[in-house]
This record gives structure tokens, sequence and C-alpha cells, in this order.
């Protein structure tokens, strides 16, 4: 991992006496690529290089007798302080039912995420709704309602020929006339380029106000990671993102780009296919994870 | 840029900012702008405005000037399985690929090979009846490699020309998951001849270098002898196919770009690197 390359770096320069400037500059080549190889975007890592170059310039590092383990000290606070701490509630709503929208590319696992929300909120002692807004795919309305079967979760359909923003409307009244205080809906995925279908989570954004609107990303996501939470947040307004499929074994750096350029909290982690497979996130775990 | 400019450090940073931002991967990107540096030096370019007609030359090269065919040679029919981690467009690939061959006139059948996702079945019929091509499929739960079986006999039965089978999106790091691979290989090895004749490994345009471990892992479990682009309408560029390309020569055969039955091309090396610096 970076640790190790960067024990190394340093000890080839052991001999040499003082360090200087330009071998702090090596130090951080492997940083730099490092986060590169983890996916972290572009954007990010210019910034992030930025931010530590100063610390590392300093005479902590070059009179330090052991510069490379102050240099990961330094990347690994830095790293943790951008990722912030453990953010995995639901804000439950005063007045239910409480509205969650997840939304994100298509293939991202925003479907069996629903279902697993539904799983873990339920266990939290709420009352949930799935709701079957993706009215495109084919098969997705049934997708929904079999994993909406599997948890003995029902699933409210209105079929694929009605637009989202009225299925999303036609939930919270069925919520509120049958005691459902927690509204899950399941959307389409899409490009974020695409404007027409942008409009259309705007739309369901402005008929039913979500309390939540989740992101949900693939954690092997590469570079475009920092364009695709951007357009959303700007565009759409994100409360918290899901990362999905952590079971694997990508970096995960868009983890790191994500936080940085929205500040939006990662709240939860998808850690396989089954519908119990949802924990918290943990920005310290993926700090390590990202840096190998 | 002025036509006087000298050709100095900023342009490759430039391209190297480019292909990174591209998914090409830090090595490799640095590799390519290296050879264009050594291009620069041989050839004495100095306008700076060359340089990206020469980084493209490069690009091309690795990924291969001639368009990769599919295997349709198989005799008396051609099977291709498409594998692949969750979600990256498995499924929807199989369904314009069936139309396309369909609309060349080959007669196609399809393998609902995902017997585990839900709802996984009933999708592949409705991509199969936009084809208007039969699909084989079993109960949800069934054992893949029984599907797979079964299909082998449907499709010599019915004298098809290709069998496209579908598996279930499997992350690579599952062991138990990539030995049921190997096993649907095998029952098709020794159904047919010389089968499978095409395994596609579908990669989301999306992903980053996880990618090549990707290729590389499904490569060694399922032969991967070709690579399936999605969703290259949005704006990432897939740049990790070039890494794969390099590094373990499989090429890009089919490109995905958009979610309707006619959103599937030929993989051309020459449009893949105009697109990658737009
Ligand atoms: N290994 C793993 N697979 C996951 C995870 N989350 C979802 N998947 C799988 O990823 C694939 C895509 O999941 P979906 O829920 O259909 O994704 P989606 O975002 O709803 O897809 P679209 O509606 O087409 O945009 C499926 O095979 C899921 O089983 C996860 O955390 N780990
Ligand atoms: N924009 C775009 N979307 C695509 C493309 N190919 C597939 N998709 C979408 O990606 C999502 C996932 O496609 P699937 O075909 O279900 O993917 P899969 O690999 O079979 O998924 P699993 O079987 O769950 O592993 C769907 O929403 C598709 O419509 C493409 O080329 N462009
Ligand atoms: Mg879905
Ligand atoms: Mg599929």
């Amino acid at each position: 991992g970076l640790a190790e390359k960067l024990q190394n770096t340093f000890k080839k320069l052991r001999g040499k006496g003082k360090l200087t400037e330009a071998d702090i500059k090596e130090a951080l080549r492997e940083v730099r690529l490092a986060l590169f190889e983890a996916d972290v975007s572009f954007k990010v890592v210019k910034s992030f290089e930025n931010k530590i170059k100063e610390r590392c310039m300093g005479r902590e590092i070059l009179e330090s007798l052991t510069p490379g383990q102050q240099v990961i000290k330094i990347v690994n606070d830095e790293l943790t302080e951008l990722m912030g701490g453990t953010q995995s509630k639901i804000t439950i709503a005063s007045k239910p039912p409480t509205v969650v929208m997840l939304v994100g590319l298509q293939g991202a696992g925003k479907t069996t995420t629903a279902g697993k929300l539904a799983n873990l909120l339920r266990k939290q002692g709420r009352r949930p709704l799935l709701v079957a807004g993706d009215v495109y795919r084919p098969a997705a309305i049934k997708q929904l309602q079999v994993l909406g079967q599997q948890l003995d979760i029902p699933v409210f359909s209105m079929g694929d020929g009605i637009s989202p923003v009225a299925i999303a409307k036609g939930a919270i009244e069925y919520a509120q006339s049958n005691g459902r205080d927690l509204v899950i809906i399941d959307t389409a995925g899409r490009l974020h380029i695409n404007e027409e279908l942008m409009d259309e989570l705007k739309n369901i954004k402005a008929e039913v106000k979500p309390h939540e609107i989740l992101l949900v990303v693939d954690a092997m996501t590469g570079q475009v990671a920092v364009e695709v939470a951007e357009t959303f947040n700007n565009q759409l307004g994100v409360d918290g993102v899901i990362l999905t499929k952590l079971d694997g074994d990508a970096r995960g750096g868009a983890a790191l780009s994500i936080k940085a350029i929205t500040g939006r909290p990662i709240k939860f982690a998808g850690m396989g296919e089954k519908l119990d497979a949802l924990e918290p996130f943990y920005p310290d775990r993926m700090a390590s994870r990202i840096l190998g | 840029v002025s036509f006087t400019k000298q050709i100095d450090e900023d342009f490759f940073e430039e391209l190297e900012e480019i292909l990174i931002q591209g998914d090409v991967g830090v090595n490799t990107s640095m590799e390519l702008v290296e050879k264009l540096r050594a291009q620069v030096k041989a050839r004495k370019i100095e306008d700076p405005a060359e340089l990206k007609a020469v980084l493209k030359e490069l690009v091309r090269e690795i990924l291969g000037e001639e368009t990769e065919s599919l295997n349709l040679t198989g005799q008396p029919l051609s099977i291709f399985v498409v594998v692949g981690v969750n979600g990256v467009g498995k499924t929807t690939t199989i369904g314009k690929l069936a139309h396309k061959l369909k609309a060349e006139g080959k007669k196609v059948i399809l393998a609902a090979g995902d017997t585990f996702r839900a709802a996984a079945i009933d999708q592949l019929e409705i991509w199969g009846n936009r084809a208007g091509v039969d699909v084989i499929k079993h109960n949800e739960g069934a054992d893949p490699a029984a599907v797979a079986f079964d299909a082998v006999q449907a499709a010599r039965a019915r004298k098809a020309d290709c069998l496209i089978i579908d598996t279930a999106g499997r992350l690579h790091t599952k062991t138990n998951l990539m030995e049921e691979l190997k096993k649907v290989r095998r029952v098709i090895e020794r159904e047919i001849p010389g089968a499978p004749h095409e395994v596609l490994l579908v990669l989301d345009a999306t992903t980053g270098q996880n990618a090549v471990q990707q290729a590389k892992i499904f490569g060694q479990a399922a032969g991967v002898t070709g690579i399936a682009l999605t969703k290259l309408d949005g704006t990432a560029k897939g740049g990790v196919v070039i890494s794969i390309k390099a590094e373990l020569d499989v090429p890009v055969k089919l490109i995905g770009i958009g979610e309707g039955m006619e959103d599937l091309r030929l993989f051309d090396a020459r449009e893949y690197a105009e697109a990658l610096f737009e």
C-alpha cells in the first residue's frame, strides 16, 4: 500500500542527510499515484495534494527521523478529516410519512438498495412502503414487487403507463390512508446529462417533497464520480449517498471524490446482493481502503 | 493557441490530464505521454496542434486498427456467453445483440441463465419479445448450468445460428460464483466442440481501474474473448479498455450507447480515440 511505498521512498533518501523540497515532491507524487489508482477524481487529487503540500514542506517533516511515517500520518489525518464522521441516520419527519427518494445512474443498485433500506428501517420500528417509480426498465416493477414479497413489505405500483410523478403522489396518499410511515421511492436509472429525466426527478421532488434524497453510487465508479455527484446535487439536491457493491475489491476513491466535492455524507454501504446487506458507512475504514 | 507557440511541458501535462480523467489509469497515461514525447522528438514536431493527433494514433495502435468481429463461425451453431459484474448491462446488451443478429438474417435463441436475481428472467423475456427471438428458461433458483445445457439442446434442435446465454451479475471476488461460471462453460464445451465461440465481458464505461481486475479474473475463469463496453452515451470514456488491451490482449468488440434496442455498435478504435479527447 501507500505506507510501504512512502517508507521505500524515504529509505532511498536516508543516506543523503537533510531532506530537500525535491525529496518531498517525490513523496507527494507517490500519494498522487495512490489516489489515482484508487479512482479518486482528478480535481480532488489536485486539491488534496495542495492541502497536504504545505504541511509536508514544514520542519516537522524535513527534520524528522522518520519522514515516511510523518507523511503517512499527514495523509491519513487529512483523508479522515475529508471523509467526515459516521452519519447513518435517515431524517424522520415530524408528520408522517417520511419520504425517501433513491436516485442515480443506471445499474448502481437503487432497486436492491430500496429493499435493503426498507428492511433496515422496519427493524428500527418503521412501517415502510416501497414505491415502484421506474416505469421504463423491463420488469423493473416486478423486480421491486419480488423484493417486497421476499420481505413481506408492501409495494405501491400504478403500472408502467403512468408518470412517476403521479405514482409518487399516489404512494403518499396510500401511505397516509394505510398507516405506512416511511415511503421509499425507487426511480429509474438515468444519465446526469439527460435533461428530460433530470427534470422528471425535479418534478417528483416538487410533488412529494422528500425528506431524504439519496444518491446511489457504485463503489467501482471511476473519474466521472465527481461530475455525477455534482450534477445531481446542483440540479436536485442530495441529502446523502449510498455506496454499493463495497463487498468487491474496488478501492472506492469515488467516496472521497463525492464527499470532497458535494460535502454530502455517505450514509450507507451496500455489502452484497442479499436484502440484509446494508451497513452504516464508516469513513475511517474507507480512508484506509482508498490508501491501500 | 498561436502557431508560433512552442511545445512545452504544459501541453504534455494537459494531455495526461485528459487521459487520466478518461479512466485510462495513471500509469498507462504516463506511458502514453512518454511515447508521445519520443514521437515529438523523433518526428521533430514543433506544432502543438499535432500532439493530439499523434496521441490518438498511439491509442489506436494499442486498441487495434481492425474492427474485431464476433465469432459466428460455430458449426452447427455459435454460442455466446455474456458475463460481468452486477448492473453493467449484460441483459440489455443481449437484447440489443439479438436484435442486431436477427436483422442480419441469423436465427437467434436466448438463454435466461440468471436464475438468481429478482425478475431477471422476466427482464430477458421482455427483450426476447422485443427482438422477436425465443428465450429458454427454467424456474428461478434453477442451476444455471442446467439452463445452459437445455438451451444448447433447444438451439440445436431448432437449428439456431446463435445462442446467447445471459448469466447473473457476479463480483469477481466471489470464488463460488466464479466456480459456477466455470461449470456453465464446461457444460457448453462438452456439448458443442469449440464452444463457447464468444465469451463477452460486459464493462460499464463509468467503472474505474477495478475494470482491469474484472477483466483479469473473468478472463482466467471464463476465457473472455471480447468486451462489450456499455453506457458510452454518458460522459465516461471507459479508458480502462486501453490498459486491458495492452496487458491482456482482450479487444473491445461492442459498445452500448443507450437503453434502446438499436443502441449497439461494433467497436471502432478510430472513433473511440476521437471521443476520448472530446
Ligand atoms: N455484490 C453486490 N451487488 C449489488 C449490491 N447492490 C446491488 N447489487 C446488484 O447490482 C445489480 C443492479 O442492481 P439494481 O438494484 O437492479 O440496480 P438499479 O440501480 O436499480 O438499476 P437500474 O434501475 O437499471 O438503474 C443487481 O445484480 C444487484 O443484485 C451490493 O451492495 N453488492
Ligand atoms: N445509458 C445506458 N444505459 C444502459 C446501457 N446498457 C445498459 N444500460 C442500463 O443499465 C441498467 C442495467 O442493465 P442490465 O442489463 O440489467 O444489467 P445487468 O448486467 O444484466 O445487471 P445484473 O443482471 O443485475 O448484473 C439498465 O437500466 C439498463 O437500461 C447503455 O449502453 N447506456
Ligand atoms: Mg432499478
Ligand atoms: Mg442481467
